[in-house]
């Protein structure tokens, strides 16, 4: 059955959805079967990916909050093996309307069930907080992936980062592991870059991928054409990092 | 009585807390009482003045929940008249502790009254979320200050973000008013920089500040020493545009 992969971290715009659109893409390119769930109110991972939801079409909102059945809201993506459970605004309300709510946490969790038998990989793009939304991510999911800005403030919120981790696996799921940190937004001519991957490989050692995602502009264009840098600019140094980088991946997968 | 300014954007890493901090310090220097609030769980806009919160001291989160007075938090900081009321990881529990609450959505505009008196300006850092503390945020302000990242996701949240400004507007507070856009991380290098700016100046026309803030590592590595810009490296072009942008701030305040 299906492996299923939050990618999460509090701090915003270090890269969550860019590394789950990208990974997601590599891995269908590699012939795997993938689901990406855009668990983000932006929902930027949709609209990365070129998908525009109409007015009153179902969202991972009405699946999370009305329970309706995941394969109600599934599409497929301009990528051949990659299908998408968008994301929409309404998801903004969701935090709010999930605290009273019953089985709060597991609500994603639940409605995966059926997604692990059709497909290989399910990548799960979490919004920046550490709320109800994100729970549900970690609660849903078998790994964490967490996307590392290469900038002083990205550091700071790892602490809270793990703590969370450790809390959803204790209480609300046992299997939960974190599969890695990647650092993301690597600009080689600073030192600051140098700072940051020294202080975060001090820290968590080899749980860092390898692979590194260099600052690189073709990553930021990709989105306006609603396509993953795998389509957009195939052979762009993005492109090459993220083949790695879902390389990677599976390889620890594997050895999981 | 002050003026209170919310920083706010739903989308992460577009440089609110840089924003706000690099803002509020331009103030101080020339010569205003600033008080700077950090409503954001991460507390960067405290650890990016070089303030650490020792277990156990009083923080935001105190005055927002529990009622504390703001007076017991405020902290001055490096930077002759700015004081700083400081945030907390703490705050991430806010969001669902707020639902429930009494005037969920009036504490922190209640806690600000006796600041108003004490200060010219007091600049409120928001979390990357349209939740019950970017709300207290909004509920509190007179103006809300909206930092644009130069790139394609930035463009995708603004309608939502005008919504709730309209929405809390109605419902809670008639005078919010956005004092403008500012455009940030502009690197002049790239088509993607120019393209986001003429459509931001297209959508919202003279609420686009003339100011723009190029990306640059400086600003990036400011908080790593706990220092504004305008402290860290006072002659360079992060620190010469946030003056700028400081100074047209005040010219805005001064036609309201
Ligand atoms: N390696 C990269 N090089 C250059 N730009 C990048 C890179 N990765 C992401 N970006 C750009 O940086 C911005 C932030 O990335 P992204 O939106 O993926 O982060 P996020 O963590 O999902 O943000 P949020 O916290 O708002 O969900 C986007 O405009 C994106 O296009
Ligand atoms: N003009 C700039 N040039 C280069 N780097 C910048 C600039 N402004 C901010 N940064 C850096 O970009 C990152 C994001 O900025 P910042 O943390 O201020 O955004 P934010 O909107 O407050 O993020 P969050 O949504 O997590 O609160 C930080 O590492 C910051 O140091
Ligand atoms: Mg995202
Ligand atoms: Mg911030």
């Amino acid at each position: 059955t299906a492996t299923v992969l939050a990618v999460a971290n509090q701090k915003g715009g270090v890269g969550k959805t860019t590394t789950a659109i990208s990974v997601a893409a590599a891995l269908a390119e590699s012939g795997c079967h993938v689901l990406l769930v855009d668990l983000d109110p932006q929902g930027n991972a949709t609209s990365g990916l070129g998908i525009r939801v109409a007015v009153g079409q179902p969202t991972i909102y009405d699946v999370v909050i009305g329970g309706m059945d995941l394969h109600r809201v599934v599409l497929d993506s301009a990528i051949a093996g990659l299908r998408v459970a968008p994301g929409s605004i309404d998801l903004a309300g969701a935090e709010i309307e999930l605290v009273p709510a019953v089985n709060r946490e597991q609500r994603l969790r639940r409605a995966l069930v059926p997604a692990r038998a059709a497909h290989d990989v399910v990548v799960v793009d979490c919004p920046p907080s550490l709320g109800l939304l994100t729970v549900n991510a970690l609660t849903a999911a078998d790994f964490v992936l967490v996307p590392i800005q290469c900038e002083y403030y990205a550091l700071e919120g790892l602490g809270s980062l793990r703590r969370n981790v450790d809390l959803v696996r204790s209480q609300l799921n046992p299997n939960l592991e974190v599969i890695g940190f990647v650092l993301t937004m690597l600009d080689a001519r600073t030192k600051l870059s140098h700072q940051v991957v020294d202080e975060v490989r001090t820290h968590f050692g080899d749980l860092v991928f390898r692979t590194r995602i260099p600052r690189s502009v073709r990553l930021a264009e990709a989105p306006g054409f609603g396509q993953p840098i795998t389509v957009f600019d195939p052979g762009s140094r993005g492109a090459l990092a993220y083949r790695r980088l879902a390389a990677e991946v599976v390889e620890r997968l594997g050895d999981a």
